[in-house]
Protein backbone atom coordinates (compact mmCIF):
# COMPACT_ATOMS: atom_id res chain seq x y z
CA UNK A 1 0.00 0.00 0.00
CA UNK A 2 1.03 3.29 -0.58
CA UNK A 3 0.16 6.30 1.54
CA UNK A 4 0.33 10.34 1.06
CA UNK A 5 0.07 13.25 2.72
CA UNK A 6 0.69 16.57 1.08
CA UNK A 7 0.42 20.18 2.68
CA UNK A 8 0.95 23.79 1.35
CA UNK A 9 0.21 27.28 2.24
CA UNK A 10 -0.65 28.19 -0.88
CA UNK A 11 -4.01 29.53 -1.72
CA UNK A 12 -5.87 27.95 -4.16
CA UNK A 13 -9.65 27.53 -4.87
CA UNK A 14 -11.55 24.03 -4.67
CA UNK A 15 -11.66 22.93 -7.82
CA UNK A 16 -8.29 23.61 -9.33
CA UNK A 17 -6.81 22.17 -6.33
CA UNK A 18 -8.63 18.99 -6.85
CA UNK A 19 -7.39 19.21 -10.39
CA UNK A 20 -4.13 19.91 -9.41
CA UNK A 21 -3.66 17.23 -7.53
CA UNK A 22 -4.65 14.46 -9.29
CA UNK A 23 -2.46 15.93 -12.46
CA UNK A 24 0.19 15.55 -9.91
CA UNK A 25 -0.48 12.02 -8.65
CA UNK A 26 -0.66 10.95 -12.63
CA UNK A 27 2.96 11.96 -13.17
CA UNK A 28 4.31 10.76 -9.69
CA UNK A 29 2.62 7.91 -7.77
CA UNK A 30 0.73 6.88 -10.81
CA UNK A 31 3.77 5.95 -12.34
CA UNK A 32 5.50 3.91 -9.96
CA UNK A 33 5.25 0.56 -9.46
CA UNK A 34 7.21 -2.76 -6.94
CA UNK A 35 5.25 -5.70 -7.68
CA UNK A 36 1.97 -4.90 -10.11
CA UNK A 37 -0.47 -5.68 -7.04
CA UNK A 38 -2.89 -2.73 -6.63
CA UNK A 39 -3.54 -1.47 -2.93
CA UNK A 40 -7.30 -1.71 -1.50
CA UNK A 41 -5.83 1.15 0.36
CA UNK A 42 -3.47 3.57 -1.97
CA UNK A 43 -4.52 7.16 -0.65
CA UNK A 44 -3.05 10.94 -1.20
CA UNK A 45 -4.84 13.34 0.67
CA UNK A 46 -3.69 16.80 -0.09
CA UNK A 47 -3.88 20.19 2.11
CA UNK A 48 -4.21 23.25 1.16
CA UNK A 49 -4.21 25.75 4.16
CA UNK A 50 -4.00 29.13 2.12
CA UNK A 51 -1.47 31.09 4.92
CA UNK A 52 1.22 32.03 2.86
CA UNK A 53 -0.82 35.26 1.68
CA UNK A 54 -0.22 34.47 -1.47
CA UNK A 55 -2.82 35.54 -4.03
CA UNK A 56 -5.82 33.11 -4.99
CA UNK A 57 -5.18 30.52 -7.74
CA UNK A 58 -8.39 29.63 -9.74
CA UNK A 59 -7.42 29.09 -13.24
CA UNK A 60 -5.09 26.50 -14.10
CA UNK A 61 -3.74 28.08 -16.97
CA UNK A 62 -2.05 31.07 -14.65
CA UNK A 63 0.99 31.28 -14.13
CA UNK A 64 0.63 30.79 -10.68
CA UNK A 65 -1.16 27.71 -10.96
CA UNK A 66 1.94 26.72 -13.66
CA UNK A 67 4.33 27.49 -10.55
CA UNK A 68 2.17 25.75 -8.09
CA UNK A 69 1.52 22.82 -10.06
CA UNK A 70 5.43 22.07 -11.02
CA UNK A 71 6.54 22.01 -7.10
CA UNK A 72 3.42 19.60 -6.34
CA UNK A 73 4.85 17.35 -9.37
CA UNK A 74 8.32 17.77 -7.94
CA UNK A 75 7.33 16.84 -3.93
CA UNK A 76 5.14 13.68 -5.13
CA UNK A 77 7.06 12.70 -7.72
CA UNK A 78 10.61 13.10 -4.94
CA UNK A 79 8.36 10.88 -2.87
CA UNK A 80 6.69 8.66 -4.98
CA UNK A 81 10.51 7.58 -6.55
CA UNK A 82 11.58 7.23 -2.42
CA UNK A 83 8.42 4.53 -2.18
CA UNK A 84 10.03 2.71 -5.60
CA UNK A 85 13.20 2.83 -4.25
CA UNK A 86 12.48 1.40 -0.90
CA UNK A 87 10.45 -1.43 -2.92
CA UNK A 88 10.85 -4.90 -0.70
CA UNK A 89 13.23 -6.40 -1.92
CA UNK A 90 15.13 -3.53 -3.94
CA UNK A 91 18.47 -3.15 -4.42
CA UNK A 92 18.35 -0.44 -6.91
CA UNK A 93 15.80 2.02 -8.26
CA UNK A 94 14.69 1.58 -11.77
CA UNK A 95 14.16 5.14 -13.87
CA UNK A 96 12.22 4.85 -17.10
CA UNK A 97 12.15 7.70 -19.12
CA UNK A 98 9.90 7.95 -22.41
CA UNK A 99 10.18 10.58 -25.24
CA UNK A 100 8.93 10.58 -28.99
CA UNK A 101 5.40 9.27 -28.41
CA UNK A 102 1.97 11.51 -29.63
CA UNK A 103 1.04 12.23 -26.26
CA UNK A 104 2.16 12.49 -22.44
CA UNK A 105 -0.09 9.83 -21.40
CA UNK A 106 0.92 7.61 -24.68
CA UNK A 107 4.70 8.20 -23.02
CA UNK A 108 3.57 7.84 -19.82
CA UNK A 109 1.80 4.20 -20.47
CA UNK A 110 4.88 2.94 -22.17
CA UNK A 111 7.28 3.81 -19.39
CA UNK A 112 5.46 2.05 -17.06
CA UNK A 113 4.87 -0.88 -18.76
CA UNK A 114 8.38 -1.43 -19.03
CA UNK A 115 8.85 -0.56 -15.17
CA UNK A 116 6.06 -3.21 -14.79
CA UNK A 117 7.94 -6.05 -16.31
CA UNK A 118 8.41 -8.74 -14.03
CA UNK A 119 11.31 -9.80 -16.79
CA UNK A 120 12.97 -6.74 -16.69
CA UNK A 121 12.85 -6.37 -13.26
CA UNK A 122 14.56 -9.77 -13.04
CA UNK A 123 16.99 -8.85 -15.88
CA UNK A 124 18.14 -5.62 -13.73
CA UNK A 125 18.37 -7.70 -10.84
CA UNK A 126 20.40 -9.89 -12.57
CA UNK A 127 23.21 -7.17 -13.93
CA UNK A 128 21.98 -7.91 -17.36
CA UNK A 129 21.29 -5.40 -20.08
CA UNK A 130 18.83 -7.44 -21.53
CA UNK A 131 18.10 -4.82 -24.20
CA UNK A 132 15.00 -7.81 -25.61
CA UNK A 133 12.84 -7.78 -22.69
CA UNK A 134 12.63 -4.11 -22.72
CA UNK A 135 11.83 -3.95 -26.08
CA UNK A 136 9.08 -6.64 -25.79
CA UNK A 137 7.89 -4.71 -22.73
CA UNK A 138 7.49 -1.33 -24.70
CA UNK A 139 5.70 -3.26 -27.62
CA UNK A 140 3.08 -4.90 -25.28
CA UNK A 141 2.30 -1.57 -23.78
CA UNK A 142 -0.86 -1.07 -26.01
CA UNK A 143 0.63 2.17 -27.66
CA UNK A 144 1.39 1.68 -31.84
CA UNK A 145 4.25 2.91 -32.46
CA UNK A 146 7.03 2.34 -35.24
CA UNK A 147 9.50 -0.07 -34.67
CA UNK A 148 11.99 1.20 -37.14
CA UNK A 149 12.09 4.24 -34.81
CA UNK A 150 12.39 2.20 -31.76
CA UNK A 151 15.75 3.65 -29.79
CA UNK A 152 16.42 1.98 -26.26
CA UNK A 153 19.37 3.13 -24.15
CA UNK A 154 20.82 1.53 -20.55
CA UNK A 155 22.10 4.84 -18.93
CA UNK A 156 25.06 6.43 -21.72
CA UNK A 157 24.90 2.84 -23.67
CA UNK A 158 22.81 2.73 -26.80
CA UNK A 159 21.18 -0.65 -27.01
CA UNK A 160 18.86 -0.56 -30.06
CA UNK A 161 18.60 2.24 -32.27
CA UNK A 162 16.04 2.39 -35.58
CA UNK A 163 14.62 -0.74 -33.87
CA UNK A 164 17.91 -2.95 -34.73
CA UNK A 165 20.04 -4.15 -31.95
CA UNK A 166 23.36 -2.52 -32.34
CA UNK A 167 26.76 -4.04 -31.20
CA UNK A 168 27.58 -2.34 -27.27
CA UNK A 169 30.25 -3.31 -24.89
CA UNK A 170 28.01 -5.72 -22.94
CA UNK A 171 30.48 -5.53 -19.83
CA UNK A 172 30.08 -2.21 -19.56
CA UNK A 173 26.52 -2.10 -19.43
CA UNK A 174 26.60 -5.25 -17.19
CA UNK A 175 28.99 -2.57 -14.82
CA UNK A 176 26.31 -0.16 -15.03
CA UNK A 177 23.75 -1.94 -13.14
CA UNK A 178 25.99 -3.74 -10.84
CA UNK A 179 26.90 0.02 -10.10
CA UNK A 180 23.50 0.50 -9.43
CA UNK A 181 22.93 -2.59 -7.18
CA UNK A 182 25.75 -2.26 -5.13
CA UNK A 183 24.90 1.31 -3.85
CA UNK A 184 20.96 1.12 -4.04
CA UNK A 185 21.42 3.76 -6.56
CA UNK A 186 19.14 4.16 -10.24
CA UNK A 187 19.43 2.48 -13.22
CA UNK A 188 17.93 4.35 -16.13
CA UNK A 189 16.42 2.67 -19.10
CA UNK A 190 15.91 5.19 -22.18
CA UNK A 191 13.22 4.79 -24.61
CA UNK A 192 12.44 6.65 -27.79
CA UNK A 193 9.23 5.72 -30.02
CA UNK A 194 9.03 8.22 -32.62
CA UNK A 195 9.46 12.04 -33.12
CA UNK A 196 6.19 13.11 -31.33
CA UNK A 197 6.26 15.54 -28.29
CA UNK A 198 5.22 13.15 -25.66
CA UNK A 199 7.52 12.26 -22.85
CA UNK A 200 6.80 10.80 -19.57
CA UNK A 201 8.54 9.06 -16.55
CA UNK A 202 7.59 5.63 -14.63
CA UNK A 203 9.87 4.49 -11.66
CA UNK A 204 10.16 0.60 -10.24
CA UNK A 205 12.77 -1.48 -8.95
CA UNK A 206 14.22 -5.08 -9.40
CA UNK A 207 13.07 -7.92 -8.21
CA UNK A 208 15.00 -10.19 -6.15
CA UNK A 209 14.91 -13.03 -4.18
CA UNK A 210 13.93 -11.27 -0.92
CA UNK A 211 10.74 -10.17 -2.49
CA UNK A 212 9.09 -13.50 -2.15
CA UNK A 213 10.84 -14.21 0.96
CA UNK A 214 9.50 -11.02 2.97
CA UNK A 215 6.14 -11.35 1.14
CA UNK A 216 5.84 -15.09 1.51
CA UNK A 217 6.10 -14.07 5.57
CA UNK A 218 3.50 -11.37 5.79
CA UNK A 219 0.58 -12.74 5.64
CA UNK A 220 -3.06 -11.59 5.52
CA UNK B 1 7.93 14.01 23.52
CA UNK B 2 11.21 14.81 22.53
CA UNK B 3 12.59 11.47 23.96
CA UNK B 4 9.71 10.07 22.21
CA UNK B 5 10.18 11.79 18.86
CA UNK B 6 14.24 10.39 19.20
CA UNK B 7 13.09 6.73 19.76
CA UNK B 8 10.58 7.25 17.13
CA UNK B 9 13.65 7.93 14.80
CA UNK B 10 16.17 5.04 15.43
CA UNK B 11 13.07 2.46 13.71
CA UNK B 12 13.77 4.19 10.03
CA UNK B 13 16.27 6.08 8.69
CA UNK B 14 15.34 9.17 5.91
CA UNK B 15 14.91 8.27 2.54
CA UNK B 16 17.90 9.50 0.39
CA UNK B 17 16.71 12.82 -1.33
CA UNK B 18 15.05 11.80 -5.24
CA UNK B 19 13.49 15.62 -5.73
CA UNK B 20 13.41 16.60 -9.42
CA UNK B 21 15.55 19.44 -10.09
CA UNK B 22 14.12 22.99 -10.52
CA UNK B 23 13.35 26.43 -9.42
CA UNK B 24 12.37 25.10 -5.63
CA UNK B 25 14.72 24.86 -2.66
CA UNK B 26 14.80 21.72 -0.56
CA UNK B 27 13.77 22.48 3.41
CA UNK B 28 13.82 20.83 6.46
CA UNK B 29 10.77 19.74 7.42
CA UNK B 30 7.89 17.28 5.65
CA UNK B 31 4.12 17.92 6.13
CA UNK B 32 4.89 20.49 8.68
CA UNK B 33 7.00 22.71 6.35
CA UNK B 34 3.97 24.83 5.26
CA UNK B 35 2.11 27.24 7.80
CA UNK B 36 -0.47 26.26 9.65
CA UNK B 37 0.00 22.48 9.84
CA UNK B 38 1.48 19.86 12.71
CA UNK B 39 2.20 16.54 13.05
CA UNK B 40 2.98 13.96 15.56
CA UNK B 41 3.56 10.01 16.04
CA UNK B 42 3.55 7.64 18.11
CA UNK B 43 3.56 3.55 19.27
CA UNK B 44 -0.31 3.23 19.98
CA UNK B 45 -0.34 -0.70 20.61
CA UNK B 46 -1.67 -1.37 16.87
CA UNK B 47 1.39 -3.66 15.41
CA UNK B 48 1.44 -7.37 15.73
CA UNK B 49 5.58 -6.81 16.40
CA UNK B 50 7.68 -4.18 18.07
CA UNK B 51 7.09 -1.05 18.98
CA UNK B 52 7.96 1.48 15.88
CA UNK B 53 5.34 4.15 16.29
CA UNK B 54 2.30 2.98 14.50
CA UNK B 55 -0.34 6.28 14.50
CA UNK B 56 0.38 9.57 13.25
CA UNK B 57 -1.91 12.57 13.11
CA UNK B 58 -1.93 16.43 10.77
CA UNK B 59 -3.51 19.15 11.40
CA UNK B 60 -3.93 22.49 9.96
CA UNK B 61 -5.01 25.18 11.91
CA UNK B 62 -7.30 26.57 9.88
CA UNK B 63 -10.01 24.83 7.47
CA UNK B 64 -7.42 23.75 4.28
CA UNK B 65 -8.83 23.12 1.00
CA UNK B 66 -8.80 19.21 0.82
CA UNK B 67 -8.23 16.70 -2.06
CA UNK B 68 -8.25 13.42 -2.35
CA UNK B 69 -6.75 10.75 -5.09
CA UNK B 70 -7.50 7.17 -3.49
CA UNK B 71 -6.82 3.78 -4.85
CA UNK B 72 -9.45 2.39 -7.98
CA UNK B 73 -9.22 -1.33 -6.49
CA UNK B 74 -12.93 -2.14 -6.39
CA UNK B 75 -12.16 -3.79 -2.92
CA UNK B 76 -11.52 -0.56 -1.48
CA UNK B 77 -10.75 -0.30 2.05
CA UNK B 78 -13.05 1.33 4.64
CA UNK B 79 -10.75 4.16 5.00
CA UNK B 80 -10.97 5.11 1.42
CA UNK B 81 -14.88 5.01 0.93
CA UNK B 82 -14.95 7.04 3.95
CA UNK B 83 -12.66 9.67 2.61
CA UNK B 84 -14.35 9.28 -0.68
CA UNK B 85 -18.01 9.93 0.94
CA UNK B 86 -16.11 12.56 3.20
CA UNK B 87 -15.00 14.78 0.22
CA UNK B 88 -17.81 14.86 -1.99
CA UNK B 89 -19.62 16.76 0.79
CA UNK B 90 -16.98 18.80 1.83
CA UNK B 91 -14.53 20.94 0.95
CA UNK B 92 -12.27 21.42 3.58
CA UNK B 93 -10.75 19.28 6.20
CA UNK B 94 -8.57 19.63 9.45
CA UNK B 95 -7.64 16.50 10.49
CA UNK B 96 -5.63 13.15 8.89
CA UNK B 97 -5.55 10.39 11.21
CA UNK B 98 -3.20 7.36 9.86
CA UNK B 99 -2.93 4.27 11.20
CA UNK B 100 0.02 1.53 10.60
CA UNK B 101 -0.22 -2.58 11.53
CA UNK B 102 -4.41 -3.01 10.23
CA UNK B 103 -5.60 -2.17 6.47
CA UNK B 104 -9.19 -2.15 7.02
CA UNK B 105 -9.70 -3.52 4.08
CA UNK B 106 -11.91 -6.50 3.16
CA UNK B 107 -14.22 -5.63 6.98
CA UNK B 108 -17.19 -5.12 5.76
CA UNK B 109 -19.70 -3.04 7.67
CA UNK B 110 -18.40 -3.47 11.23
CA UNK B 111 -14.72 -1.85 9.39
CA UNK B 112 -16.58 0.52 7.87
CA UNK B 113 -17.65 1.57 11.56
CA UNK B 114 -14.71 1.42 13.19
CA UNK B 115 -13.73 4.37 10.80
CA UNK B 116 -16.42 6.23 11.85
CA UNK B 117 -15.72 5.82 15.52
CA UNK B 118 -12.18 6.77 14.99
CA UNK B 119 -13.21 9.90 13.04
CA UNK B 120 -15.09 10.34 15.51
CA UNK B 121 -13.08 10.48 18.52
CA UNK B 122 -10.82 13.18 16.35
CA UNK B 123 -13.20 15.06 16.24
CA UNK B 124 -14.02 15.21 19.24
CA UNK B 125 -10.57 15.92 20.47
CA UNK B 126 -10.44 18.84 18.59
CA UNK B 127 -13.65 19.92 18.40
CA UNK B 128 -14.57 19.69 14.59
CA UNK B 129 -16.51 18.42 12.73
CA UNK B 130 -16.95 14.31 11.36
CA UNK B 131 -16.56 15.73 8.17
CA UNK B 132 -13.46 17.62 8.73
CA UNK B 133 -11.35 14.29 9.71
CA UNK B 134 -10.00 12.25 7.08
CA UNK B 135 -8.84 8.51 7.77
CA UNK B 136 -5.92 6.71 5.93
CA UNK B 137 -5.07 2.72 6.94
CA UNK B 138 -2.50 0.61 5.71
CA UNK B 139 -1.41 -2.86 7.48
CA UNK B 140 -2.42 -6.86 7.15
CA UNK B 141 -5.55 -7.14 4.99
CA UNK B 142 -9.04 -8.59 6.46
CA UNK B 143 -8.48 -7.25 9.88
CA UNK B 144 -10.17 -4.59 11.73
CA UNK B 145 -8.20 -1.66 13.22
CA UNK B 146 -7.70 -2.31 16.85
CA UNK B 147 -10.02 0.41 17.80
CA UNK B 148 -8.84 0.15 21.16
CA UNK B 149 -5.63 0.45 20.86
CA UNK B 150 -6.36 3.29 19.02
CA UNK B 151 -8.87 5.26 21.02
CA UNK B 152 -6.79 5.21 23.89
CA UNK B 153 -4.07 6.48 22.22
CA UNK B 154 -5.53 9.28 20.81
CA UNK B 155 -5.57 12.08 23.86
CA UNK B 156 -1.69 11.52 23.88
CA UNK B 157 -1.50 11.85 20.18
CA UNK B 158 -3.15 15.40 20.06
CA UNK B 159 -0.72 16.24 23.09
CA UNK B 160 1.95 15.49 20.95
CA UNK B 161 0.90 17.62 18.01
CA UNK B 162 3.86 20.34 16.29
CA UNK B 163 4.59 22.48 13.49
CA UNK B 164 8.09 21.66 13.98
CA UNK B 165 10.24 18.79 11.96
CA UNK B 166 10.52 16.55 14.34
CA UNK B 167 6.48 16.32 14.44
CA UNK B 168 7.06 15.88 10.78
CA UNK B 169 9.33 12.86 10.57
CA UNK B 170 7.55 11.14 13.79
CA UNK B 171 4.71 11.04 11.66
CA UNK B 172 6.52 10.15 8.85
CA UNK B 173 7.66 6.89 10.51
CA UNK B 174 4.47 5.94 11.97
CA UNK B 175 3.25 5.52 8.44
CA UNK B 176 5.74 2.77 7.79
CA UNK B 177 4.91 -0.98 7.25
CA UNK B 178 8.51 -3.08 5.71
CA UNK B 179 9.30 0.24 4.68
CA UNK B 180 13.30 0.74 5.34
CA UNK B 181 13.36 4.22 4.60
CA UNK B 182 11.13 7.42 5.68
CA UNK B 183 9.79 9.74 3.27
CA UNK B 184 9.53 12.55 3.78
CA UNK B 185 10.18 16.28 1.64
CA UNK B 186 9.50 20.01 1.66
CA UNK B 187 10.10 22.76 -0.72
CA UNK B 188 9.36 26.59 -0.85
CA UNK B 189 9.56 27.77 -3.97
CA UNK B 190 7.85 31.49 -5.18
CA UNK B 191 4.44 31.81 -6.52
CA UNK B 192 3.24 35.10 -7.67
CA UNK B 193 5.95 36.90 -6.22
CA UNK B 194 5.17 35.22 -2.80
CA UNK B 195 7.39 32.63 -0.87
CA UNK B 196 5.13 29.62 -0.81
CA UNK B 197 6.10 25.94 1.24
CA UNK B 198 4.54 22.66 -0.04
CA UNK B 199 6.13 19.47 1.91
CA UNK B 200 4.48 16.01 2.19
CA UNK B 201 4.83 12.68 3.81
CA UNK B 202 4.59 8.90 2.18
CA UNK B 203 4.88 5.04 2.77
CA UNK B 204 5.11 2.34 1.24
CA UNK B 205 7.24 -0.92 -0.32
CA UNK B 206 4.78 -3.75 -1.16
CA UNK B 207 1.97 -3.90 -2.86
CA UNK B 208 2.45 -0.90 -4.94
CA UNK B 209 1.12 -0.35 -8.25
CA UNK B 210 -0.87 2.52 -7.87
CA UNK B 211 -3.73 3.71 -9.66
CA UNK B 212 -5.28 6.60 -8.46
CA UNK B 213 -8.28 8.79 -9.18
Amino acid sequence: TMLGVITTDALVTSDIWRKMVQIAVNRSFNQITVDGDTSTNDTVIALASGVSGSSRISSLESHEAKQLQACLDAVMQGLAKSVAWDGEGATCLIEVTVTGATSEAEAAKIARSVASSSLVKAAVYGRDPNWGRIACAVGYAGTPFHLNELQISLGDILLMDGGQPLPFDRAAASAHLWMAGETHGTVEILVTVGKGQGSGKAWGCDLSYDYVKINAEYTT
Amino acid sequence: ASSSVEESLKYVPAAPILLPEGPWTQIPGGVTAANGFKAAGMYGGLRAKGEKPDLALVTCDVDAIAAGAFTRNVVAAAPVIYCKHTLDKSQTARAVLINAGQANAATGDAGYQDVIECASAVAKLLQLRLEEVLIESTGVIGQRIKKDALLNSLPRLVSLLSSNVEGADSAAVAITTTDLVRKTVAVETEVGGRQVRIGGMAKGSGMIHPNMA
